[in-house]
């Protein structure tokens, strides 16, 4: 006889850590780490704050668990209400990133599953301390996740008046780890960080007591993503309904310009004739058949302006070259940012970067570097649409590059929406506008790589004669 | 300002659907198919009922949508209790599998993604009809999910007296999808589990009408898989924390020896001493101290018995070798079935097929099938343990294989828990007891081939004298 039962979302992340990247110790490190960084690197560069970020992991924190590590992240960002920080890192599916704008975080999860696996493998609660940018006070968490209810559980608060204007949170937890394994990951991420957000000043204390200053290398920062309304392309049946349901519109025409980017009031009365609907009809009066309908309708209609790109946040050209130079030096270096597309609604930009030569090693296949809304990804290569473009859509030899060959590749996709296959955030699905769009921005880098290999060749045999 | 909401479980998932294996219409057809039919395929194994499972596949079903198909699954298995259909059906994280047992479903997610993505893009409910096997009543139901709250929503109900005693479950959806893409997919799947599953016979109709009838190839079943306790190297303070709570022994002696499998009464107090213990102290009175030192003595204790591997379900190297050689029509195959191997405290075993010549086309990487619990997977084949061992750390070259070679390897996981790296069930991570089992089965199966390869060249060499 069956036995049924429904698991919270906790218990569910709980039994399936894997999922979420927390696979072994070292792989546990390393998501730990990367999720708090890119929770302050959100919680400064979405709000054009100068991103100083303190990592710092201790070893032999506990008298007989050498394997466990204290993890202290600290940020000069927005900080959390009070109110909010309970459940920002206790309860499961729980964030303030559920919106259209381009930023790191977009599940609600990562914090969490650092804190629920730090939870299982030392049994201590995580300390959280926040203030916000007009708060005149820093509040004090102790927090553990009760997984069968998905609720916080607080084992401590405390709050004491601010006395400078410091702003920002600070997240302490334990966790069982392998600093061996996961040390060389963990710099990875770091040294890639620094290319894909050269203007965040980062200090990381490792095990060891060794520090590394990854100082910013520009205080140019690109200006903040906008959060904005979804693009009729991205309509269901099922987000149309949620649509309707919480609108304080009184009218489809209004509904239909208030609660969707791209459509003016022309386009607005076009679409409702096409539904031969009234314009004055109250959305909340739709039934489930014209629902569907307009859905179909929203889908197909080809006049909508394109989705706004200021939802998106890209690096451009200029920051691509620097950032390849600075840690390949190589002899070459390319980029090309794309145009804005769409998938399901979804604006996204692609990014691509190359270098050739200097002291770039030479191997079979090109060093790849991806990037997603300015996080790195390191794991995971070989099922990433950008591997698949560079290594399987793209015939290097047509480029006058013979393997092994000295060449790195960065791409970098920006979008309101990563495909990404899983929630451990390593690799990217295989969207087809995303796909097209980096094979044409590698052929575009690759043709300017050709020019040079081939002026290169000319000039050695010039000089030769 | 930042604004902070929880989403429900149907809600996550309907915004994150690709993670589900749902990325566009085509896959998300073959997912849909696929977990039905694994939820058919659970409700005969797991319980000795020799599986019979019609898949109806029809286009065309509504007037002016040519992409949308309506699916259609029968089996003659278990049935599901009235009482369990709604949310069974219509609610994320609900599921009878949350059990340690070997099954293929695991999550509960499966049929409600179907269900999910049948609602958004056709906006229709699905139909269930089930009747167990005591039930002198057949049940239907038309379920949809409300997204919000993650409950099911009836739009009918019904119930009939029974004239036969059909047994089993009927589940038809409406999908949108694209079967010329998905089309050479399913069929692959469905061959795959006539190779993994030989006892079950399958019939197909697709949408052109075209009927394939997968006979059985036998009458012979494994016996079903038994659900066991935990073995207490999969321990952790949560799981210990979650067993205590649950449990309703009354001292930590007989805690210890029924909440766990390989605990007999010497070992109970072998452990309990180790802990300077009472062992009729009353585990609800663990302090947290307590609780995180027994799971540590739980953890790292050499001398439980290995876990039951009756909570497997393997094939056998005869089945693998007659599924091999129906499908391949090759010139040589061998098979291993490991020994039971362990990772956090789950019993896992590997089982391993080679097969070569005959009608298998020679390429650079050989054919590779891989399985799961006896689910074939078809995706994310570079992603998975059994790709890395195949093709990275096995040099074909020492056993006589030259490539391009006309080879395939078939590699069989079974786990009370595979360790997918996503929901949607297409490849495992590379863990490393698991990663051992599959070199040494590897390795083992191309030994038999070099002995193979060499005796045929001498004896071609013999014939040309
Ligand atoms: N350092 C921080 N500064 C400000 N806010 C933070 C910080 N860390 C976490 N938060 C808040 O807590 C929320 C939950 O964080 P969590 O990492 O679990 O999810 P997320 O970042 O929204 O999504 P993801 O699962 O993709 O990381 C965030 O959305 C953010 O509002
Ligand atoms: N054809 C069927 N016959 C009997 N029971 C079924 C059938 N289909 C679904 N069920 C029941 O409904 C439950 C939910 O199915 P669902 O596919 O969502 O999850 P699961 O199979 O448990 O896990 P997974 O997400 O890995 O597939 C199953 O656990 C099973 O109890
Ligand atoms: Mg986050
Ligand atoms: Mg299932």
């Amino acid at each position: 006889l069956e036995r049924f039962r429904s698991l919270s979302p906790a218990e569910f992340f709980y039994r399936n850590k894997e999922i979420a990247g927390f696979s072994n110790p070292a792989r546990a490190l390393y998501q730990s780490i990367r999720e708090l960084v890119e929770n302050a690197l959100d919680a400064t560069d979405s709000y054009g704050i100068l991103p100083v970020i303190k990592v710092s992991i201790d070893s032999g924190v506990i008298p007989d668990k050498p394997e466990v590590y204290l993890i202290s992240v600290e940020d000069n960002g927005i900080g959390i209400p009070p109110d909010n920080i309970p459940q920002a890192f206790a309860q499961l599916l729980y964030s303030s990133k559920y919106v259209l704008r381009q930023t790191r975080g977009m599940f609600g999860i990562g914090v969490k599953m650092a804190v629920l696996y730090s939870q299982i493998t030392t049994g201590k609660p995580v300390e959280v301390l926040s203030s916000t940018i007009n708060s005149s006070r820093i509040y004090m968490f102790r927090l553990s996740i009760d997984i069968k209810s998905n609720k916080p559980v607080i084992h401590h608060k405390a709050s004491f008046k601010k006395s400078n204007d410091w702003h920002g949170t600070i997240v302490k937890l334990f966790i069982e780890g392998d600093w061996n394994r996961a040390k060389s990951k963990v710099y990875e991420y770091f040294k890639r960080t620094a290319i894909i957000a050269p203007y965040a000043t980062i200090i990381l204390k490792d095990p060891t007591d060794n520090v590394v200053y990854f100082k910013r290398s520009t205080t140019l920062m690109p200006r903040p993503p906008k959060e904005v309304k979804p693009h009729p392309h991205g309509v269901d049946i099922e987000l149309l309904k949620m649509l309707i349901s919480n609108t304080t519109t009184t009218t489809l025409k209004e509904f239909l310009m208030e609660e969707f980017q791209g459509i003016g009031e022309v386009t607005s009365k076009t679409i409702i004739e096409l539904l031969k609907l009234d314009p004055n009809k109250d959305p909340k009066g739709l039934s489930n058949d014209e629902i569907e309908l307009l859905a179909k309708v929203l889908k197909e209609f080809n006049n909508f302006k394109p989705p706004r790109p200021d939802s998106l946040s890209y690096l451009g050209e200029e920051i691509i070259k620097i950032g390849l130079e600075s840690i390949l030096k190589p002899e070459f270096v390319a980029a090309n940012t794309r145009k804005p597309g769409v998938y399901e609604g979804h604006a996204f930009i692609v990014e691509v970067g190359l270098a050739y030569g200097g002291n770039i090693p030479p191997s079979e296949e090109p060093l790849l570097l991806r990037f997603a809304n300015k996080i790195p990804l390191l794991y995971d290569e070989r099922s990433d649409v950008s591997w698949k473009v560079v290594n399987q859509n793209i015939d290097w030899s047509l480029y006058e590059v013979e393997k092994p060959a000295p060449l790195a590749v960065l791409v970098h996709i920006c979008s309101t929406k990563i495909p990404y296959k899983g929630v451990g955030k390593e690799s990217i699905a295989d969207v087809p506008e995303i796909e097209n769009e980096i094979e044409k921005g590698v052929r575009e880098v690759a043709r300017e790589l050709k020019s040079y290999i081939v002026r290169k060749r000319k000039e050695r045999e010039e000089v030769e004669k």
